[in-house]
């Protein structure tokens, strides 16, 4: 093994990183776990640990790019160079990079999320067999509604595993529309567009229009991307094979390496590369984010290019599916960091096991699957669009009319100004009024008045029992009561009346609940407590959980995170937060699904 | 009997590595990967030959210090951008 000169390591074991930005490859929940794997390939046998943040503080900074992206170290488009990592250290040390003309896959072709359908979401096998036909990628065959759809399995004609594929006439994402597919045609800037456009935008994503004129409506969204049918590299990346088309005057239906003699499939991207040259390369088995990531990874905590063709720190990608480490790859991180301590011996416990170091990022956004007797062009309004699980980075920059309205009130002293709070202690809504509590403090934010917020007010000043620190608060729709909590105690506001303090175990609480940290009230004076991982279910009238309601969050509200601490209702939709992100889940229709994700202050508070 | 058709290769627009010879892959990769210190067309096949062989060692391959299909197949597979050598 060789390390960089001068032994480079970090200095501390509990190592950051930051997931910047994604590429369009893969779902951005298998790219999070592609990275979380990766670096547990390291973790497991060395005393480091690798939490996940969300900021340039991060030790190691994770970065989709092309060609030059900003460190003087230029990618060289497809295959060739896929990604480098920088040594331990400040700044751009330790970051690691990933060339974004490469595919990115998990080494075995790409992988494509199916919605709906009777596969409960599972991802597309390619090829798959369907009338005796062999497809490597989604089709419409055998539909009438155009919908794209693949197999799940290798044999539809026989396993009848079917999905649908990510497609603009299926649900667009981020834009204003809430995940409404696309509108064929649609009329922009007075020209009717029968496919998705980049017309209008510099930044070259394709859009579309949800309703029949965008010039009127103003209302648009983005088309999710293609990847088993759009090219990577060449010089169309993105866009869609066009099938026929001609090459040195003859006819292509299908992908080919003529013409070429490192044996990569290409496409053109119109009807005539002759005239057009316009090219890129076909869906292939793509390059595994996770061994790429994992090499990677080692060079950010200290470790050079091993000469052994079997190491994974050897420069050269060859997929395996075995484990990656080999014996000259721990010899080399262990003489930088140790090898792992032995755990301790532990009395066995009941007690869940301690949070793995990256949360699970494992999120489903996938919609609801329509029951196969269900025929699926009768589809609800859309899969919810897929925002992103980290913050929304590579923000689309919107229509020219987007932006907030109206600003919330500025005020003298900064710490006084809403939109300079990243955490809230709590938020409820209270009288259809959103209430943002910190430190002793409160402000008051209303739809209705225009998105303006008020405040801020001492918590004091209104409910004069309450400490500044709150953990969660809600007011029951029926009874108007209010309860807020704070650590083990518990407080209910009548009117100006007050009951409380009072322990948490009062209300039936086990031992085990230290913290209330949110509410969603259900109607009928039923509202749901939540602590840690777990909920109860709480009746306002008798003022007491179900102990034997507890159930696991992820069960109920799959695709939200774990950790989160604060959790409140606002216009039917829960809002679950984590650090300065909420994940806003729709429950109408009794099925769950996360159906945004962004920022407090900015989404909902429309800071500026 | 059919005489095998010659393979014909295009050069696509955007695709710089189908434009390289094999010389001039071997001189970018060389100093891409930190084995020729400063990009030098080194015609004297000597110093190509030394620093060829610095190559074949480092990547455990067969110590020719000839451009040959091994060493090529190697330069042209997908691999990480940190050099491998030097700083």
């Amino acid at each position: 093994f060789l390390t960089f000169e001068g032994d480079l390591k970090w200095q501390h074991q509990n190592i950051t990183y930051w997931i910047q930005n994604y590429s369009e490859d893969l779902p951005r929940d298998v790219i999070d776990d592609a990275f979380a794997r990766a670096f547990a390939v390291w973790s497991a046998v060395t005393p480091l640990t690798f939490t996940r943040v969300y900021g340039l503080e991060a030790d190691i900074v994770i970065q989709f790019g092309v060609r030059e992206h900003g460190d003087g170290y230029p990618f060289d488009g497809k295959h060739g160079l896929l990604a480098h990592a920088f040594p331990p250290g400040q700044g751009i040390q330790g970051d690691a990079h990933f060339d974004d003309e490469e595919l990115w896959s998990l080494g075995k072709g790409i992988v494509v999320r199916t919605f709906f359908g009777n596969a409960d979401g599972a991802p597309c096998h390619f090829p798959f067999t369907f009338e005796g036909q062999s497809y490597s990628a989604c089709t419409t065959d055998g539909r009438s509604d155009d919908l794209p759809w693949c197999s799940t399995t290798a044999d539809f004609d026989t396993d009848r595993q079917f999905g649908f594929c990510p497609s603009e006439r299926l649900y667009t994402e981020h834009g204003n529309s809430e995940g409404k597919p696309c509108v064929f045609p649609f009329t922009f800037e007075g020209r009717s567009y029968s496919s998705c456009t980049t017309a209008g935008r510099s930044d070259g994503f394709r859009w579309c229009a949800t309703t029949a004129n965008y010039d009127q409506d103003k209302l648009y969204g983005f088309c999710p991307t293609r990847v088993d049918s759009t090219v990577t590299g060449g010089n169309s990346a993105g866009e869609p094979c066009v099938f026929p088309f001609v090459f040195l005057g003859k006819e292509y239906s299908t992908c080919t390496r003529e013409g070429r003699d490192d044996g990569h499939l290409w496409c053109a991207t119109t009807s005539n590369f002759d005239n057009d040259k316009k090219w890129g390369f076909c869906p292939d088995q793509g390059y595994s984010l996770f061994l790429v990531a994992a090499h990677e990874f080692g060079h950010a905590l200290g470790l050079d290019h091993s000469s052994v063709p079997e190491a994974l720190m050897y420069p050269m990608y060859s997929y395996t599916e075995k484990e990656p480490l080999h014996e000259d790859d721990v010899k080399g991180i262990q003489y930088l960091y140790g090898s792992r301590p032995k755990p301790e011996p532990r009395p066995p416990t009941t007690a869940p096991e301690t949070q793995p170091t990256a949360p699970p990022t494992i999120c489903t956004t996938g919609p609801p699957t329509a029951r196969p007797s269900e025929s699926p062009t009768a589809g609800p309004t859309g899969p919810p669009s897929a925002g992103p699980t980290g913050p929304p980075t590579a923000r689309p920059t919107g229509p020219p009319t987007a932006g907030p309205s109206a600003a919330p009130t500025g005020s003298f002293y900064p710490e006084d100004n809403v939109c300079n709070v990243n955490i809230f202690d709590a938020i409820a809504e209270i009288g259809n009024t959103l209430h943002f509590f910190k430190d002793g403090k409160y402000w008051r934010f209303s739809e209705a008045q225009g998105r303006r917020v008020q405040g801020p007010f001492l918590i004091r000043d209104t409910w004069s029992e309450l400490p500044s620190k709150l953990d969660s608060a809600f007011q029951d729709p029926l009874t108007k009561k209010i309860f807020f909590f704070s650590g083990l105690q518990v407080w209910v506001y009548t009117g100006a009346s007050v009951l409380g303090p009072r322990r948490l175990d009062k209300l039936g609480f086990g031992r085990e609940v230290t913290q209330v940290t949110g509410a969603l009230p259900r109607g009928g004076g039923k509202v749901l407590l939540f602590s840690g991982q777990n909920f109860w279910r709480f009746d306002v009238k008798t003022q007491m959980v179900d102990p034997k309601s507890a159930s696991p969050v992820d069960q109920m509200f799959p695709g939200v995170p774990l950790n989160t601490h604060d959790i409140f209702q606002y216009r039917d939709k829960a809002y679950f937060c984590q650090d300065r992100f909420y994940w806003r889940v729709t429950f109408q229709n009794e099925v769950n699904q996360v159906d945004e994700v962004g920022y407090v202050t900015f989404d909902v508070l429309k800071c500026p | 009997a059919p005489r095998p058709r010659q393979p014909t290769t295009v050069v696509f627009p955007g695709d710089l590595r189908t434009t390289l010879t094999n010389k001039q892959l071997a001189d970018e990769y060389l100093f891409r990967y930190g084995y020729t210190p400063v990009a030098e067309l080194s015609s004297d096949k000597q110093s190509l030959s030394s620093t060829l062989r610095l190559l074949q060692k480092r990547l455990s391959l067969p110590e020719t210090g000839e451009l040959d299909s091994t060493t090529l197949e190697a330069m042209r597979a997908p691999r990480c951008g940190v050099p491998d050598l030097g700083k």
